[in-house]
């Protein structure tokens, strides 16, 4: 599902240069990851990105091919300013291609995919499918979490028949309907009666935009009110 | 009053209908009490037209809001309301374009209820179905059931939501109002809502009004 466009057809992929910010965020994630998916007992970093690219997908899909190289550091340390090994013990251990899924608005990151093969070797092999390479830290849940929403948000679209202009708008109705699943969750939390609160067709829209469009501020102005005879009671049973 | 009440069971309210994006709800509540009115004198249900007063009342301001008490004076001049056949909605205020020729139901005067729930409840059963207000926060996630927000979160003193009372009842013990709305058939219970009844949450009680027809 993750490959299948949500929005509309993903952009054409563009090269990036080494110093595009986003790259370098998505390099230092796809490296976390890495690490934590090996035995040994050095960090491996980096060493030169060979190419790299980003397509908009839902998000930004980052292409890294990347050399990675031993660190002086052991794992443990858990230091991010290693050093490489001086050039000549510098020993270029594997190329990787790997695939970031990159969800700006959510502060999330996925790694989609891993290939890797020694420095020497022409072609990648897949070491470790994603599932392999990551525990089920808080972060993984947070991913899954992530596929989960926007599966909700693509349901919703397609049963509200919600059609958005541009990728930013649908981005932008992603981000309130998130929002409102969990105004809907604190509401099911605490009612006190039998109501189910959930993705109504009203829910990629702000408070402030569902009040404008759909609500009635002048009901609260007293003033405004002209007086009307009260009514009798109900005489009856 | 008798336990539980709905007009629905006895022909005097008609389909969910849907105000679209526009701020109409104080027309849609007004006709469907007029709509109920005009079925106890008459005996025949009548769908009656919203747009009629989203173009032609000059007391309110079409799709940014109205009030019901200006809406029933608005008709009581204008002489009565014409068919949705007639003078179907489109969401949009237009220029006026009513024909007393075409009127199907009128009103004379109209009241403003009791804010006792209790009292409420023996006008509608006995009189038929009530437009009323609310604060509508908890409406735009509601699904199904009987909703019972905290009152943090339904302030009865922003009412924001006219809408129409077609019943009361309980459910598993919980007292409820059933709530027409008119936001389409695909909202809540096949258009309605149900709100706790019997604290005067979100207001329901402040802003009870009928028409009369004689």
């Amino acid at each position: 599902d993750l490959d299948r466009p949500l929005f509309g057809p993903p952009g054409s992929p563009v090269k990036l240069l080494d110093s595009d910010p986003g790259l370098k965020k998505a390099v230092l994630f796809a490296e976390e990851r890495y690490n934590l998916g090996t035995n040994a007992m050095h960090l491996r970093r980096v060493s030169r990105i060979i190419s790299a690219s980003k397509q908009l997908v839902k998000g930004i899909r980052y292409t890294i091919t990347a050399e990675l190289s031993n660190t002086q550091c052991k794992k443990s340390s858990m230091l991010r300013t290693c050093d490489f090994y001086p050039e000549s013990h510098k020993l270029k251990t594997e190329v990787c291609l790997f695939e970031v899924w990159d969800i700006p608005w959510q502060g999330s990151s996925t790694l989609l995919r891993q290939k890797c093969h020694p420095a020497a070797e022409s072609s990648p092999k897949e070491t470790n499918s994603v599932d392999e390479l990551v525990p089920p830290t808080s972060q993984a849940l947070q991913e899954q979490e992530s596929v989960k929403l926007l599966g909700m948000f693509k349901e919703f679209m397609v049963k509200y028949n919600k059609g958005y202009r541009t990728q930013e708008e649908a981005d932008q109705r992603l981000q309130i309907f998130h929002q409102n699943l969990k105004t809907a969750e604190k509401l099911q939390s605490l009612d006190q009666g039998s109501a189910e609160y959930g993705v109504t067709k009203f829910s990629d829209l702000t408070e402030e935009e569902f009040s404008s469009i759909y609500l009635n501020p002048l009901l609260s102005q007293r003033n405004l009110h002209r007086p009307m005879k009260p009514a009798a009671p109900a005489r009856g049973p | 009053a008798p336990d539980s009440w709905d007009w629905r069971d006895h022909g005097a309210v008609t389909s969910v209908k849907n105000q679209g994006m526009c701020g109409s709800c104080w027309a849609f509540s007004v006709t469907g009490n007029i709509e109920g009115q005009w079925f106890l004198k008459n005996g025949t249900l009548v769908s009656l037209s919203e747009q009629e007063l989203v173009d032609c009342d000059k007391l309110d301001n079409a799709c940014r809001g109205g009030l019901p008490s200006n809406a029933y004076a608005s008709i009581e001049t204008l002489g009565g309301l014409e068919t949705e056949a007639d003078y179907s909605y489109t969401g949009h205020k237009a220029s006026c374009d009513f024909t007393s020729k075409k009127v199907v139901a009128y009103i004379n005067s109209s009241l403003e209820l009791s804010k006792d729930e209790k009292e409420i409840a023996a006008w509608l059963a006995e009189n038929g179905p009530v437009s009323v207000a609310l604060n509508a926060f908890a409406m735009q996630f509601y699904k199904k059931g009987v909703s019972h927000p905290l009152r943090i979160f339904c302030n009865p003193w922003m009412i924001d939501h006219a809408v129409l009372l077609v019943g009361y009842g309980e459910r598993k013990g919980i007292p409820f109002w059933a709530i027409k709305n008119s936001w389409g058939e695909d909202y809540g219970e096949q258009g309605y809502y149900n709100l706790y009844r019997g604290s005067k949450l979100c207001g329901i009680n402040q802003m009870g009004s009928s028409a009369v027809v004689n």
